[in-house]
């Protein structure tokens, strides 16, 4: 049971993609 | 009726969901995107916006009555009429479905493949060309769905599609070029029923289809 | 009342929602998540599995009317009683504003962290520290929250917090130590409310909260 846990699809970059949106938007929004 | 104010930046694809169920549902929504009303990096750090939103979020909204909340799938909940959330408990069920597989199946992979095209991540072509297998799979999916669908759940718009669509805006705007998505043509048969709703043009205004594939804005 | 099956395989913190939310609301479950009733790998490929659930993912919920849900979230929603999806539309709005919190800023560093741990994916000495401040940030926020509150919304368990409870099972059980714990009192304190609950604990069985954060298991 335990190995299926990695079936699913979980987005371990969340944080880093967060992160990069983030800086993108405030960098546009002065 | 809801009303209040929604802060965002401007073109933020998460906001849009909101702001185009307030178009169906009626709810008067001020949307503070811009200065001096709102100014992203900035008025979400200050103390008074961070008493009512900790983590400094956006979108996040205010109603007149003083009700705060985050997260742009429970503000759009939150704005939408009933008949946007599904008029069974069937059909609610369905938009969550949906609502969660565009969170999970399709936003990840969107943004793998669009962020480096608008400068946003550095390009890594392996994370591109995972991120295109990974959309080939979701509209695959979404085609099978749509081949005997007007609409994701039920016969009119509902949450679902407006959250599905907001999800897939920037793919179709960057990066899905009519070569690459005409193997889901009810899907883009879809995509285009939506934007070209009243409520969506309103919010979106004219939504124009790449004609060719973005590369990386290094 | 909803009836009907789960598919899932065993320990699926995502399959606990539903199941949890159906020992609070009545709906007939019957799970199916070990062989001969269902073989994870094997039973979600076959043509009539596929037929039903088009991506072959599980949780998947089939009722005994033949109603079918895909997506952990929509199905616990589903299976739900009104109480415990929120008896105002501010109440569920919130709780859908806990779900998404969960899937957004729980999920990710959770599993980043646990995963090596269980020996299930490679260990990344970076990876997991991001993790780790993630979770510091996540819990922090949650801290707060509960610090004039018992459950996250309203006076009783919600599906919000079944939601977040279970996105945070592996993270007690696995990394959570007392000292990296201690940090977070109100959140200790919730969590073992809610584990603490008949509910809970006839799925969840009973849980121990790890005294030492595991390492990696290569």
């Amino acid at each position: 049971g335990i190995q299926c846990l990695t079936q699913d699809s979980i987005w371990f970059d969340k944080p880093r993609y967060d992160e990069a949106e983030r800086r993108f938007y405030e960098g546009m929004n002065g | 009726m809801a009303a209040g104010t929604l802060y965002t930046y401007p073109e933020n694809w998460r906001a849009f969901k909101a702001q185009i169920a307030a178009q169906y549902s009626g709810a008067k929504l001020k949307v503070a995107s811009t200065p001096p009303a709102f100014s992203f990096g900035q008025t979400n750090r200050t103390p008074a916006f961070l008493s009512n939103f900790p983590t400094g979020k956006v979108p996040a909204y205010q109603g007149d009555d003083g009700f705060c909340l985050t997260e742009s799938n429970a503000i759009a909940y939150y704005l939408c009429s009933d008949a946007l959330r599904g008029t069974s408990p069937q059909a609610s069920a369905q938009v969550l479905q949906w609502v969660s597989f565009a969170d999970a199946d399709i936003v990840p992979s969107a943004s793998a493949w669009v962020f480096p095209t608008l400068g946003i991540m550095q390009f890594n072509k392996q994370a591109t060309e995972q991120a295109k297998e990974e959309m080939k799979r979701a509209l695959a999916y979404l085609n099978q769905h749509l081949n005997t669908r007007t609409f994701l759940v039920g016969e009119r718009v509902s949450l679902a599609d407006i959250t599905v669509a907001c999800s897939l805006l920037w793919a179709y705007k960057q990066v899905l070029e009519p070569a690459f998505r005409q193997a889901y043509p009810n899907v883009n048969r879809w995509f285009v029923t939506c934007i070209n709703q009243p409520q969506f043009k309103t919010v979106l205004g004219e939504v124009k289809l790449c004609e060719k594939m973005a590369q990386f804005d290094a």
